[in-house]
């Protein structure tokens, strides 16, 4: 198992092990990677553990990526959902500035009608997109306001819509049967919506996010995943686990508050931000 | 479950009348599985270790107990006595108003916070003002706003345009004047190593001349905890941290790493959305969830 090179430089495997863990991979998946990064210095004498990892955390995350292409329905119909602050109506305001910037006619479906100041939050972020803003008194039904907006999004012609959903615990079932209900509303009013759903995950969050998007996707399909907050010094590295259990892809990164900081993801950048 | 895994090693070891330093290194092995699991910082982890170990060692097996239950007690009973086994309450300040100035990253539940730390206060026959000074977020004054309005407690709102220092300053002048018993600040989210931004928040608080200064912080903050809570303990100046979202089901290792590096107390724990959802800190519960 140690490989025709003789016995690994344990100082070394412990600094690297550590330097895993504090990126947030976990002890599981950490354990995993060293089992598959010695498979790789077995094969290649010349490797060392370090480049091995990455090689290995490489090859997992370049085999669980996945492109956010707005195209191949009209309305297309995105819903972004995660747990509460982890970025989603400002990744919202950032992918839809993207996409009217390539000439797509936006609109943005404020399906937050729970928590203050979440449709204006959104309104403001639609004006800096150029995309219009359906929106619904606070307190009112998320899967009302969704199907309004998709009808109205199909009247017009629209080529995109968004939808910002409320930030929800993973253990709450009734805001997770919300959720359901919401995807389910998509469907009837646009044959095949949503077309992509994206899971956002805070990359400060620790272990919690494997269980996130366990449960999430649990309940719904989930597309891809995006990764916020990634300019911190956060290295969320909790997105192995993601990859290596569950099989979900990454499509986006989030790398700060204005309207560009975002990023397709990019498997060998970011196995290289984990050390 | 952790207790679990420690009787199944210890057994493997059974027959000795005294937990011997090979089988509680397997078994600490275990332990600090288990706090990396839940999300304790690497350093910390070690540290606790190291001090779990040095109590085990020479200790009687007690017969009431299996030994993997013993130093699960001892563990349990070390991250009690290190997250905090003294209740703190929030310290009113002798002169009215007592500023409270949040900080912490973005997201991690400021807003949210300040509104419930106003119907808290208010439940215990206090006079509160809520102001915020997040000029960036779209709608942040907003939100505070509406949570004012839901608390039924002051807001403060100063003219559009206004920079955060003054927003501060007259803030402070307002509750003054109208004799509110707490000031209640909200700041704009910000990361830890933006130089600007930190800047800032040193500004604030001496502009606020606050009496205390709250890091509020993401329960399910991973491996980022020390390095969050060292930044604004060194740089701010923190008196009391806040720990959000722990209703849902993130172990909070964050709660122990951000007392071993900071030293200041935790006050509170958000548990809810609702305004009512604030609890004072309970640091069994905290260390149970720890240990899983
Ligand atoms: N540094 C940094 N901050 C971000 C990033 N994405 C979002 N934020 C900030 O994180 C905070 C929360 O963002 P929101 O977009 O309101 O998050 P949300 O998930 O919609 O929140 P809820 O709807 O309340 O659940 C805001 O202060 C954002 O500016 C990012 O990539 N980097
Ligand atoms: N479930 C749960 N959600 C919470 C808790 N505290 C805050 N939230 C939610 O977390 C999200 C972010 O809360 P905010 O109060 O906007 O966070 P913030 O720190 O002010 O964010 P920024 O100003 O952008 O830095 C919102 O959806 C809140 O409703 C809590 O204890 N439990
Ligand atoms: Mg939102
Ligand atoms: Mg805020």
């Amino acid at each position: 198992v140690l490989g025709r090179r003789g016995d690994l430089d344990a100082s070394a495997l412990e600094r690297l092990e550590e330097a895993l863990l504090e990126a947030d991979v976990g002890p599981t998946t950490a354990g995993r990677l060293v089992a598959r990064a010695r498979g790789r210095m077995d094969q290649d004498p010349a490797l060392d553990l370090e480049a091995a990892l990455e090689a290995a955390a490489t090859e997992l995350l370049a085999s669980h990526r996945a492109d956010l292409s707005p195209r191949g329905a009209k309305p297309w119909v995105a819903v972004v959902l995660g747990v509460n602050g982890c970025g989603k109506t400002t990744l919202v305001g950032k992918l839809a500035a993207d996409c009217a910037r390539h000439g797509l006619s936006t609109m943005l479906v404020a399906a937050d009608t729970f928590r203050a100041a979440a449709a204006e939050q959104l309104m403001v972020w639609a004006e800096r997109a150029g995309a219009t803003v359906v929106r619904a008194r606070e307190g009112g039904d998320p899967a009302a306001v969704v199907h309004d907006g998709l009808e109205a999004s199909r009247a017009r012609g629209l080529d995109v819509v968004w939808i910002d959903t409320a930030g929800r615990l993973h253990t709450k079932r009734n805001l997770m049967s919300e959720l359901e209900k919401i995807v389910r509303v998509c469907g009837r009013s646009v044959p095949g919506a949503p077309h992509h759903t994206l899971l956002v995950l805070d990359a400060t969050v620790g272990q919690n996010s494997l269980a996130q998007a366990r449960t999430f996707a649990e309940l719904v399909p989930i597309t891809s995943i995006a990764i916020n907050k990634l300019d911190g010094t956060a290295r969320g590295g909790a997105v192995l686990a993601i990859a290596d259990e569950l099989g979900l892809p990454i499509s986006v990164v989030g790398l700060g508050e204005g309207i560009d900081d975002w990023a397709a993801f990019d498997p060998e950048a970011f196995a290289r931000g984990l050390f | 479950a952790l207790t679990g895994r420690l009787d199944g090693i210890f057994r493997k070891l059974t027959g000795q009348a005294r937990l011997t330093p090979e089988s509680i290194q397997e078994g600490l092995r275990e332990v600090r599985r288990a706090l990396l699991e839940a999300d304790v910082q690497v350093a910390v982890a070690k540290d606790f270790i190291t001090r779990v170990e040095a109590r085990a060692v020479g200790q009687e097996v007690l017969r009431s107990l299996t030994p993997g239950q013993q130093v699960i007690g001892l563990v349990r009973d070390e991250l009690i006595r290190l997250l905090g086994d003294r209740p703190v309450t929030l310290a009113g300040s002798p002169h009215l108003p007592t500023v409270v100035l949040l900080a912490g990253l973005q997201g991690s539940g400021k807003t949210t916070f300040a509104g419930k730390l106003a119907h808290w206060l208010k439940n215990a026959g206090k006079r509160t003002l809520l102001a915020s000074a997040d000029v960036y977020r779209p709608a942040a004054i907003e939100q505070l706003e509406r949570l004012g309005a839901q608390a039924e407690v002051g807001f403060f709102r100063a003219d559009e345009g206004t920079q955060p220092a003054e927003i501060v300053r007259r803030a402070v002048d307002e509750a003054r004047r109208r004799g509110f018993d707490f000031l209640v600040l909200d700041t704009a989210g910000r990361l830890h190593i933006d130089e600007p931004l930190m800047a800032e928040l040193a500004e604030l608080k001496a502009a606020a001349r606050a009496h205390q200064v709250l890091l509020v912080v993401d329960g399910m903050t991973g491996q980022e905890a020390v390095r969050i809570g060292r930044a604004f303990a060194e740089r701010t100046g923190i008196d009391g941290l806040v720990l959000t979202k722990m209703d849902g089901d993130a172990r909070g290792g964050a709660a122990l790493s951000l007392r071993q590096v900071t030293g200041k107390p935790i006050l509170f724990l958000g548990v809810g959305e609702k305004l009512d959802a604030l609890e004072a800190f309970d640091p069994e519960r905290v260390a149970g969830r720890i240990l899983g």
